[in-house]
């Protein structure tokens, strides 16, 4: 199961 | 890194070119809301208040600080410097914005991530970016015709949002972890509201011929 995305775009 | 993001991001950085031109070599920000660029200092300076603790990368802090400077230069040539603050007419660009910062706010403080403060505050930041263009758009459909310079602003800002739905997309077919409902749903609205402005911006630039958008 998808994880949550870290906060790498702007 | 893939080539839709970072096509998005130098379309972005175009758009900021294209209007600090208009503006300072134009010396006039007629056609131009200063509402939409407050919005937009509003949506940077709380988005990116992550700069003091969170590093992913140096293209991603300079940017950062790149998308900060160009908004607040943009607002403060627009409100306080001569002769722009002039060219300003606060009577076509009433947009009452407390409509779209308010709803935001609320929809910040109750819908995201992780119920930490700043969490409330990067999710309202991205609800508020989804609607920030609204003032634009409305003037310059009150205004009927579109200078090239602004309609090639708008458009900048437009493919910037269409490329990161397609970075969103090649994200998600090719990382394991990639999942932010949050940021997918706020970006369809925000790039759905573009949809009506190229029609017209398509229709008046097709065959090599620049001539200013009509809208109806």
């Amino acid at each position: 199961k998808k994880k949550k995305a870290g906060k790498d775009e702007l | 890194m893939n080539i839709f993001r970072f096509l998005g991001d130098m379309s972005h950085i175009l758009s900021f070119v294209i209007l600090l031109l208009k503006i300072t070599q134009g010396k006039s920000a007629a056609g131009i809301s200063l509402r939409t660029q407050e919005l937009y200092m509003i949506v940077f300076c709380s988005r990116y208040l992550d700069l003091f603790w969170n590093f992913s990368s140096l293209y991603n802090s300079f940017l950062k600080v790149v998308f900060i400077a160009c908004s607040s230069a943009i607002v403060y040539i627009i409100r306080f410097k001569s002769p722009q603050k002039d060219t300003w007419n606060p009577e076509l660009d009433n947009f009452p914005i407390q409509y779209l910062i308010g709803p935001c706010a609320v929809a910040g403080l109750l819908i995201n991530q992780d119920w930490t403060p700043f969490e409330m505050i990067w999710a309202f930041s991205i609800y508020l970016e989804a609607v920030a263009i609204l003032p634009q758009l409305f003037l310059l459909q009150k205004q009927g015709e579109v200078e090239n310079l602004t309609s090639h602003y708008v458009a900048a800002l437009g493919a910037y949002r269409g490329l990161y739905l397609m970075n969103w997309v090649y994200r998600y077919f090719t990382e394991d972890d990639y999942l932010q409902r949050i940021v997918w749903f706020a970006g369809t609205v925000q790039t759905g509201l573009y949809i009506d402005f190229f029609y017209h911006y398509y229709q008046s630039k097709r065959g090599g011929l620049s001539r200013p958008v009509k809208l109806p």
